[in-house]
């Protein structure tokens, strides 16, 4: 699994 | 963070500046749609759930704060404030927000990034905030005339998502694994509601006079 990319944007 | 990104973010707090200054010192909340508030207040929830354990910076954080604030007490107040409460037209402001929802969550389901609940979540937030200013849009062609502040609002808001695509070219070009395909096609559709309305717009505030924006 891709690593949970964390939403940097609003 | 970019200019683009930035400006795009300035613009939607100025949208809930314009949109709060209206309701509280104009008393009325006539012309605005009490539906695509709720659908911003939906968003804003079920997107910034992960205020609790993703920490990226302190703009974000305290932005996402501001965000479910102002949407939460813009909704409170056009709902259960008077006398802004007694301006509200429910048989105006009647798009029925569930054909927007349904949809919406289904496509979380099953179009989202890391397939865990919370992404599905997000994505739902996404696809929900490409649809939610319908129910507006939708009141002030039936209202045919928009008033002023309403316009810059709408404006605003506009202008707010089209900054965010300009970020996304910016970002794609700029760093090596940037890809957000959810929020390019989500974004691009949100921007694209607004191109009509934009039109008119610039129409009625070109030459610097401001006529009603008046929408066909």
């Amino acid at each position: 699994l891709a690593p949970e990319r964390v939403h940097d944007e609003l | 963070m970019n200019i683009f990104r930035f400006l795009g973010d300035m613009s939607h707090i100025l949208s809930f500046v314009i949109l709060l200054l209206k309701i509280t010192q104009g008393k009325s909340a006539a012309g605005i749609s009490l539906r695509t508030q709720e659908l911003y207040m939906i968003v804003f929830c079920s997107r910034y759930l992960d205020l609790f354990w993703n920490f990226s910076s302190l703009y974000n954080s305290f932005l996402k704060v501001v965000f479910i604030a102002c949407s939460s007490a813009i909704v409170y107040i056009i709902r259960f404030k008077s006398p802004q409460k007694d301006t509200w037209n429910p048989e105006l402001d009647n798009f029925p927000i569930q054909y927007l929802i349904g949809p919406c969550a289904v496509a979380g389901l099953l179009i989202n990034q890391d397939w865990t609940p919370f992404e599905m979540i997000w994505a739902f937030s996404i696809y929900l905030e490409a649809v939610a200013i319908l129910p507006q849009l939708f009141l002030l062609q039936k209202q045919g005339e928009v008033e002023n502040l309403t316009s810059h609002y709408v404006a605003a808001l506009g202008a707010y998502r089209g900054l965010y695509l300009m970020n996304w070219v910016y970002r794609y070009f700029t760093e090596d694994d940037y890809l957000q395909r959810i929020v390019w096609f989500a974004g691009t559709v949100q921007t694209g509601l607004y191109i009509d309305f934009f039109y008119h717009y610039y129409q009625s505030k070109r030459g610097g006079l401001s006529r009603p924006v008046k929408l066909p």
